[in-house]
């Protein structure tokens, strides 16, 4: 076994060096780490499934590199070994990327960017590999399923000051505010995509199509009382039929307050206050605007 | 952050910078504070004595563009193009804005029609669009837009530069909301004072009761 | 003080808080 394992990380290495990332994992993946015949510390053993895993991460194959991950989440826990430790880290939240579960992959790509140490072991941290965590961060984020978590996460990553300086944030910004996304400002982050990020779902939707719609639905809710679906696709940029399929799969799942006039093809968006609670919110308002005008008189001296 | 606080530094900038400029210098100023995306108030700049002086001279147009932005709209400058200079396109965008902020006024309903009569805008989209990019999300108008019944409800509008006379009915207005705020807490206290004296009667009430019950429960025994 | 002023005149515009029939009718 000795012997295999030997030839297996020098035919792993070369491969490597010839970037055949999969063949290089496949190569490694054929050592027996749960062998009777030798003793293998924990150590080594995580030390190589997270390396098979980021092989297959080359080739963004989430499902073999999650088979080694899966098998890493169980001897991580007690590692010391720090730079494993993140690098287990930085494939799992990869992993959840590629699967397109991505409000978890963006709290693990947060997570990962406030690491306070800059040399972990003989790795440096430097400053570029954090800001594209927090990237991937705001980038999944984005493209999450719209709902309060989503918002949750918007809001940490829209009040984190480093965020202020990614390039893709006034895409953050507006997404934040609630603000309609107008078709230059989606292609220009469709740039910043991953394939995968890109790639068609089921329902010919794309993945970024998707999460800019729903995005864009909840930013019309917020400025109209109803809109005809005609208008709404000329706002969304997209054929109208296409825009009352996701408004009403919204509104199934209760992710939007609404209702469907399929005679007149209007929607119409709900407030989710009551009338009552909208003039309570209206006198709050007014109370404070009053409260404004003292405050500022008393600035003046007046 | 409010328009108000927002601009107050702008003003204060355009104001020192106005007091210190005669003439053409004066003139670009004026340009650059009618072209500047953040600055909707205009009255503090008219007020220094420099700017005023332009009365009569070659630059007296300028001082007639800063009047129409003080309080004039978009169909003031149509209607006397002659009096103005030639807008920019960012100076035609910021009296849009303000024309919505006095549509806003005097109506907490406006409707498209009218909208689009006074903003030049042919189409409902293009109306929407300048409503939602360049007034909701610029900030100085919050509401709501309704295809059906063809309107723009405001739920709130940055104050624009008062037209003269507008303070007396500003005046009556408080005086009648604070008249009709008084007779409104008089009117929450007696409801007060009568649930209080109801429940006092009520509690009366309850203990005649029980203390007849206990008066037939003792002849009883 | 203008700024004042301009701020008075957007506080009277909210007034009234409310007038839609859905609310009369919830108020009522």
């Amino acid at each position: 076994e000795e012997q295999v394992l030997v030839i297996r990380e020098k035919l792993a290495e070369l491969y490597e060096s010839e970037q055949q990332w999969s063949k290089a994992a496949q190569m490694l993946s054929g050592i027996d780490l749960d062998s009777g015949m030798r003793v293998i510390d924990d150590t080594y053993r995580l030390s190589k499934c997270v390396q098979i895993a980021r092989l297959y991460l080359e080739d963004d194959d989430a499902v073999n590199a999650e088979a080694f991950i899966n098998k890493a989440s169980f001897l991580v826990s007690s590692s010391q070994h720090e730079v494993l430790n993140l690098q287990y880290k930085v494939c799992y939240a990869r992993i959840l990327d590629l699967k397109r579960k991505f409000l978890e992959a963006a709290l693990r790509y947060y997570d990962i960017s406030q690491i306070e140490k800059r040399q972990i072991g003989e790795e440096t941290i430097d400053e570029e590999a954090l800001e594209q965590a927090l990237s991937a961060a705001v980038t999944c984020t984005i493209l999450a399923a719209a709902g309060p978590q989503r918002s949750r996460v918007l809001a940490t990553l829209y009040k984190d000051e480093r965020c202020s300086k990614l390039k893709i944030y006034p895409i953050l910004q507006k997404v934040y505010l609630e603000r309609i996304l107008r078709k230059p400002e989606i292609d220009a982050f469709a740039q910043e995509l991953k394939a995968h990020q890109k790639a068609l779902l089921p329902d010919n939707f794309t993945v970024l199509d998707r999460a800019m719609i729903e995005h864009n639905l909840l930013s019309a809710s917020k400025l109209y009382t109803n809109i005809s679906f005609d208008e709404l696709g000329t706002l969304l940029g997209i054929p109208p039929h296409k825009a009352e399929k996701i408004a009403s799969r919204m509104i199934y799942e209760d992710r939007m307050r609404g209702s469907i006039d399929q005679v007149e093809a209007v929607i119409h968006f709900e407030d989710d206050t009551e009338e009552l609670q909208q003039w309570d919110q209206q006198i709050v308002g007014l109370c404070q605007a009053l409260n404004d005008v003292l405050d500022s008189m008393a600035k003046k001296g007046l | 952050m409010d328009i108000e606080q927002r601009q107050a530094e702008l003003i204060d900038q355009f104001v020192r910078q106005a007091s210190a400029l005669e003439g053409s210098a004066l003139a670009s100023l004026i340009v650059d504070a009618t072209s500047h995306p953040y600055l909707f108030a205009f009255s503090e700049i008219l007020a220094v004595p420099s700017v005023s002086e332009l009365e009569g001279t070659d630059n007296s147009l300028y001082l007639n563009v800063l009047r129409l932005f003080v309080h004039g709209t978009w169909s003031d400058y149509k209607g006397n193009a002659d009096h103005f200079l030639q807008l920019v396109p960012d100076q035609i965008l910021k009296l849009k804005q303000l024309t919505v902020l006095t549509l806003a006024e005097t109506n907490k309903v406006l409707p498209y029609d009218e909208l689009m009569q006074e903003l030049d805008v042919t189409n409902v989209r293009e109306l929407e669009d300048f409503l939602i990019n360049e007034c909701m999300y610029v900030g100085i108008v919050r509401g709501k837009l309704d295809q059906l019944r063809r309107c723009f409800e405001v739920q709130f509008a940055a104050g624009r530069d008062l037209r003269p006379g507008q303070l007396t009915n500003m005046i009556q207005t408080l005086s009648s909301w604070l008249a009709t705020s008084d007779n409104l807490l008089v009117s929450i206290q007696e409801k007060i004072k009568w649930a209080d004296t109801m429940s006092e009667l009520d509690k009366k009430h309850r203990k005649d009761i029980e203390d007849k019950v206990e008066e037939v429960k003792k002849s009883l025994s | 003080e203008n700024s004042l002023l301009r701020q008075v005149s957007s506080l009277l515009r909210r007034l009234p808080t409310i007038e839609s029939e859905k609310f009369q009718d919830d108020f009522l």
